[in-house]
């Protein structure tokens, strides 16, 4: 069977596939049992495009452009080592792709979100390649007829459809990049009244559904060529000398997370808000013992 | 004037550039430096706020502990804290930024081999679990951490604009820490 981790009878149920150790499924876990729903998720790569700038063909991706080489990312690997973690507050699942890309899926008790905290770099450009990072999230029976939401600045959400324009007829010469899009807090996709999630980042990233069910962001990118647009140097940030590395969180939510205290819209406006104003945390060091310093 | 600090970083870094990351490595350095220090002499304002009301807390005491002051851990992204790995005993303030009530996880960086009471400040045990940190994210460069699990505890219903403050206490105390720690599996995949 696959490797089923939930936090008793409260929260979410993730469900992982024995093979390969990537999430298969997610559950609410419910008094009356758990509705368990398909959803695959890992990490990609795009080749970033190489090339002198001297014409429109060589345009290279750089920082500000992004222009993969190819139109099809490459899975990072095929499976992820996993590492359980289990207790009275929290489960996760510690998950390793390969020394520069892992992640640790969480669900706190009583919480019905399931945190992906990635972690990606430093990215290996020895062979010469660019490369820039997603994360897709992929629900495999959902037809989403190649549309998909993202948020401008986490009010108004803005309908996107793949290969199209509602204001001009659009020619499509980058069957990925032009399908890129801004995300501010978060990108939403609906297969209709009883199937919506959204995937919402801690930070403004860019994100796309390129397929039916789909969702992507881009975390994280190192390139070798600069883009002809002024910086005059490639987007290649090192630190110790090797590549930078980069952390944050991602947050998955579906409508089957709804109640009738909050519908699905309410459950991303309000983790919007947590996610945007966490709590600030400080420590104090203290000689005091507990009922003292109470 | 040291907020001043933090408005005008903020200001600059409007900029296209600056948002976005579409500048020369070295600028991009600056803007980082100049976001750090504005942070930096912000959250000493804070500081002063919480030792005020800790004063005020403290009554003819005056302050609690005037000596000591909060300390910010801005790289708890990879579990890095240096007072919560060094000390004995620490106290934990959360501030809710939100105009609502909110839970949150509280997750503290923290050595091993020991186990860590959490109290509230109504003198309540808190429930609370040892989770290891991940691998990749002890390999990270530059990371200088002595810490390899992570207290977590919910800090529940914070006040709107407000805070809640947690006492933690290392202990020795074996069957308490073997309590308080997570049950880790290594399933090999394909079984």
């Amino acid at each position: 069977k696959d490797i089923e981790v939930n936090l008793g009878n409260q929260g979410l149920a993730v469900s992982l596939d024995k093979d390969t150790g990537l999430l298969k499924s997610i559950g609410v876990v419910r008094p009356d049992g758990i509705t368990m729903i398909k959803v695959n998720q890992t990490y990609m790569w795009y080749a970033g495009m190489s090339g002198n700038n001297s014409q429109e063909e060589f345009r290279a991706s750089g920082a500000y452009i992004f222009r993969p080489d190819g139109a099809h990312a490459q899975p990072v690997a095929a499976a992820a080592n996993v590492t359980i973690v289990q207790g009275p507050l929290v489960a996760e699942i510690h998950q390793e792709w390969t020394p520069w890309v892992s992640q640790v899926i969480r669900a706190y008790k009583e919480e019905l979100t399931l945190e992906m905290e990635w972690l990606v770099g430093p990215i290996p450009v020895k062979d010469g390649i660019g490369k820039e990072i997603v994360s897709r999230v992929i629900w495999p029976d959902i037809s989403t007829n190649g549309t998909f939401y993202t948020d401008a600045n986490g009010r108004e959400m803005l309908k996107r459809v793949k290969n199209y324009r509602p204001t001009w007829q659009l020619h499509n010469a980058e069957p990925v990049a032009g399908n890129y899009y801004p995300v501010n807090s978060r990108l939403v996709v609906s297969g209709g009244p009883d199937f919506q999630a959204a995937l919402m980042n801690d930070r403004s990233q860019g994100g796309t559904s390129l397929d039916d069910g789909h969702m992507e962001l881009m975390l994280h990118r190192r390139l070798l060529h600069d883009d002809a647009f002024g910086v005059g140097e490639p987007l290649n940030e090192t630190a110790f000398g090797e590549g930078l590395v980069a952390r944050g969180k991602l947050y998955l939510l579906h409508s089957d997370f709804a109640n009738d205290d909050c519908d699905f819209g309410c459950l991303h406006r309000s983790l919007g808000e947590k996610v945007m104003l966490e709590p600030v945390i400080s420590f104090t060091p203290t000689t005091k013992p507990a009922h003292a310093w109470r | 004037p040291r907020l001043e600090r933090l408005k005008e970083a903020m200001g600059v870094l409007q900029h296209h550039d600056a948002v976005s990351g579409t500048a020369k490595q070295h600028v991009t350095n600056d803007y980082s430096e100049r976001l750090s220090q504005g942070v930096t002499e912000s959250f000493q304002m804070v500081v002063e706020a919480y030792s005020k009301l800790n004063a005020v807390e403290g009554g003819d005491e005056g302050p609690l502990e005037a000596t000591a002051m909060p300390v910010f851990c801005p790289l708890l992204n990879v579990s890095s804290c240096p007072l919560t790995e060094a000390s004995e005993a620490f106290t934990v303030t959360t501030y809710n930024p939100l105009a609502r009530p909110r839970s949150f996880p509280v997750r503290v960086p923290v050595p091993s081999g020991a186990g860590y009471k959490v109290t509230d400040d109504q003198g309540h045990a808190i429930v609370s679990q040892l989770v290891p940190v991940p691998d990749a994210v002890l390999r990270v460069p530059g990371r200088n951490s002595t810490a390899t699990l992570e207290l977590v505890f919910l800090a529940e219903d914070i006040p709107p604009l407000g805070f809640l403050q947690f006492h933690v206490q290392k202990t020795a105390n074996l069957p308490f820490q073997k309590e308080q720690m997570s049950q880790i599996f290594r399933p090999q995949r394909g079984l």
